[in-house]
């Protein structure tokens, strides 16, 4: 059937929690974490970007997330780590 | 010859409302609404924060395409020269109104709100917006405080309002205004609550006493949260009462109580709101306008309550990410209403209690960015072309797709209901 999706992104200075992580300016954005939705799952990658010609590497992954609807609606364990993610990752592209 | 559309965006509203299942909230309202609408269950924005999620949906470009991210740049200078939604439709002889917040302020929409390219005359910003960060609540000793929780007696605010309110009279008087012209009208209002701060008229606090709020499910941050998922809410930390508590940086937590107010004063916040909403949907009724105007009601993105350790929004979790969006099509989504039966007529959330289910409900999944597309087909205008995969110099073009076709289902609704004779599921249930 044909499988609805929804793409969001949100944008951070740097891997870990920083004064300005939750606003960070164009020029400070140095990872863009881009999220894949669909009524079964949300797969997440934090990838570097680069501000000055707003250009993402997909091959420089930081981190990824991955949460099943059916077994974690709340998205409380990420399984990221746990699984094969290449379709994701594929898919996302 | 096309509807009206009245295009009703509410800042930082998640879909904590009854029309969607919440069992704690109060909003007759907006669930009234519902109950003539198609509602979306899995509608999301493509960036949780206001300037690039608004300014998304308004251009129907991704953030990638207005790149904009931050607050700090005018996507026509910095980007392209995109049609926005509002522009569109003035383009196609529509008298189109900006009340409240529907663009976000300064550089991101020139300072203006797009204005004159969006708006078909100056929009209206109500005269009390810049008190919203004052110190006007919380008195404690003869002094006030600009606090994250801030029930107020609105008799006491400066100019004895709020900003939602002067918006909602500003709305209805322009509803009036079209009606006596009869000119084909984009009127869209934007309401600030619930963003913070939580300052809403303190009686609403009765409607959620604190023994029935709970803690999130999970108020803790996930132990496979990767570092960089994780937003610190610096915007809460900066207000007075959360200040004072002194949390650490990054991960808090805020202690459990405090957890409670905030999820309480944001409930009542909602609850403010759907009054506002009611008004105004009554109004339309009352300007004999809700058989021919198209109704949209959405959220910019949704806001954490605790969920993940996390308050806020400034994250890709579904909690900030999700939002309300509902479209009411006169003779699409209900049958139209004979002559002089009120559609919406005004229902107070301290007395009307109920449950209600929407008159068509679609879980698809779909996108804020499909907003332009949409409301381009539902008013028969000429739909965007899609964009290609790049599209900074096509001024007029959509990134996001119509999803008219999943109203279906609620057609399917309505005929059922009228082989029983019941044109009203709303009364009927």
């Amino acid at each position: 059937s044909e499988e609805s999706v929804a793409f969001s992104q949100y944008p951070r200075p740097a891997d870990t929690p920083q004064w300005n992580s939750d606003k960070p300016k164009l020029k400070d954005i140095r990872i863009m974490g881009y999220s894949m939705r669909t009524v079964d799952y949300r797969y997440t990658v934090w990838v570097r970007f680069y501000p000055n010609n707003f250009s993402a590497d997909f091959e420089d992954v930081h981190a990824g997330e991955l949460y099943m609807v059916e077994t974690d609606p709340n998205q409380d364990y990420n399984i990221y780590n746990n699984i094969s993610h290449g379709v994701f990752h594929k898919k996302l592209l | 010859d096309g509807m009206n559309v009245l295009f009703i965006v509410v800042d930082d509203l998640r879909p904590v409302l009854g029309c969607y299942g919440d069992k704690l909230v109060k909003s007759p309202n907006i669930d009234q609404l519902a109950s003539r609408s198609v509602v979306f269950s899995n509608a999301y924005a493509q960036q949780a924060v206001c300037a690039p999620s608004r300014v998304s949906f308004l251009t129907g470009r991704r953030p990638d395409t207005t790149r904009l991210y931050d607050f700090y740049s005018y996507w026509r200078v910095h980007a392209g020269n995109y049609s926005t939604m509002p522009q569109y439709f003035k383009e196609n002889g529509y008298v189109t109104l900006s009340v409240g917040k529907v663009f976000h302020p300064g550089i991101s929409s020139n300072h203006s709100d797009d204005y004159p390219y969006s708006w078909s005359v100056p929009p209206f910003h109500p005269s009390t917006e810049k008190y919203e960060n004052d110190k006007t609540c919380g008195e404690k000793g003869g002094k006030l405080y600009a606090n994250l929780v801030c029930p107020v007696d609105v008799t006491e605010m400066p100019s004895g309002t709020l900003p939602d309110i002067q918006s909602t009279e500003e709305a209805i008087r322009l509803l009036n205004v079209m009606k006596t012209n009869k000119k084909k009208f984009f009127l869209a209002v934007g309401y600030h609550k619930p963003h913070i701060p939580l300052r809403y008229p303190q009686e609403f606090i009765k409607l959620y006493p604190l023994e029935n709020i709970t803690l999130a499910p999970d108020p803790w941050v996930p132990k496979q949260l990767p570092s960089v998922a994780y937003n610190p809410w610096m915007d809460i930390r900066q207000r007075d009462d959360v200040k004072a508590l002194n949390v650490s940086f990054p991960y808090g937590p805020l202690p459990d109580d405090f957890q409670r107010l905030v999820r309480q004063s944001y409930y009542a916040a909602v609850s403010y709101l759907d009054v506002q909403v009611g008004r105004l949907l009554n109004a339309l009724d009352d300007a004999g306008l809700s058989n021919s105007t198209i109704v949209v009601f959405t959220a910019d993105h949704g806001w954490s309550l605790g969920e993940h350790g996390e308050w806020a929004k400034y994250s890709n979790f579904d909690v900030a990410t999700r939002v309300p969006l509902m479209f009411y099509v006169p003779g699409m989504t209900t049958s139209s209403v004979p002559r002089g039966e009120r559609v919406f007529p005004y229902l107070d959330p301290f007395s009307h209690v109920w449950g209600t289910e929407p008159q068509g409900r679609s879980k698809k999944v779909v996108e804020l960015v499909s907003l332009f597309p949409t409301l381009a087909e539902l008013a028969g205008l000429q739909v965007p072309p899609a964009c290609p995969e790049t599209s900074f110099q096509i001024p007029l073009c959509t990134e996001g797709t119509s999803i008219v076709h999943y109203f279906n289902a609620s057609e399917e609704k309505v005929e059922e209901e009228k082989k029983d004779g019941c044109y009203d599921s709303y009364r009927c249930s």
